[in-house]
């Protein structure tokens, strides 16, 4: 029998850990182990694979420093598009949703598709009637809104193209973008 | 991008991905983190996957499935099926990267661009983090 494990990622940016202020890898490094941390714990415990992700991710989704849940990035139009999924490889079940802006935990309505619904996907406005269907806590458009979050939108904008996740050169630098990022 | 996937002890694979997709994108469009089989993906004979970085790319190479096919298909290691699907994002002009782990335990956590925010720890062990290059 295999050792159980768990593997997380918190995204991918054009910035390396060269171009990050020592506070700023702690926080990453501090939040990355923890959740780490709480999946093994689950997994110690007996828990089921799907169990370890879905909470892994909710965590995620729960830091600001990750670009998903509270701390996301913002659309041009200023607002927030939300997208998770799951998959059970034991019975190749699986649940997703996109593009919804009022729920929580993304990643709790991917499950509760794949665990409650014979789809697969629901997407935007299909999307939050399912999870007000079956009571998922429903926030703010602005919860998932940061400070660090929109002046990367800014820097976004004013450069005219997208970025992927980590925008981090510019805090450390003082340079508004980092040269070297073809997203932005 | 966030991203998980696990091998419990009853020998069973999971995956989950969740994003706010790509700063200043345009209002509607989705990547690759919802589309089981792009972003996401977890078969008990083969692997989990779970991906972030350039959605599109992601997409048009269904690189989560093709991790497991290339496993299940082709015979393939975890570390070839991820190193040849990694290979095929960057000949498609896609930068990013995934974690994997496969049915015996085995992780791969393979990318072509920098800031890759990752962690593993198996059961009884120390976690492990790092910020990739």
């Amino acid at each position: 029998m295999s050792i159980p494990v768990i593997v997380i990622h918190g995204g991918a940016g054009a910035i390396a850990r060269s171009a990050m202020t020592p506070s700023k890898e702690q926080s990453f490094r501090q939040a990355l182990t923890e959740i780490v941390a709480t999946g093994q714990q689950i997994l110690a415990a007996g828990g089921s694979a799907m169990d370890a992700v879905t909470e892994a991710v909710r965590l995620l989704e729960e830091c600001p420093l990750f670009n998903a849940g509270h701390g996301a990035v913002f659309t041009h139009e200023q607002t927030h598009e939300l997208d998770a999924s799951v998959m059970d490889g034991q019975t190749l079940q699986a649940g997703a949703i996109s593009c919804v802006s009022r729920v929580r935990n993304p990643v709790l309505l991917a499950r509760a598709v794949m665990e409650h619904s014979e789809h697969v996907l629901f997407t935007g406005d299909g999307a939050e009637a399912f999870a007000r269907a079956h009571g998922f806590e429903m926030v703010a458009a602005d919860f998932f809104s940061t400070e660090d979050r929109l002046q990367q939108l800014h820097r976004a904008r004013q450069r005219g193209g997208m970025m992927l996740d980590h925008d981090g050169a510019a805090e450390a630098s003082g340079d508004p973008i980092d040269p070297d990022n073809k997203y932005g | 991008t966030v991203g998980a996937v696990a091998l419990d002890a009853q020998g069973n694979l999971a995956a989950a991905t969740s994003t706010g997709g790509l700063t200043n994108k345009q209002v509607g469009r989705v990547g690759d983190t919802p589309l089981i089989g792009a972003g996401c993906y977890a078969n008990n004979r083969t692997v989990a996957v779970s991906c972030t970085g350039t959605g599109e790319m992601f997409m048009r190479a269904v690189t989560a499935y093709d991790i497991s096919a290339r496993m299940e298909y082709a015979g393939m290691t975890l570390v070839e099926a991820c190193d040849a699907a990694v290979a095929r994002l960057a000949e498609l002009g896609g930068d990013g990267g995934l974690i994997a782990v496969d049915h015996l335990g085995n992780i791969a956590l393979p990318f072509n661009t920098g800031g890759m925010y990752r962690g593993y720890g198996h059961v009884g062990e120390l976690p492990q983090v790092d910020i990739y290059r």
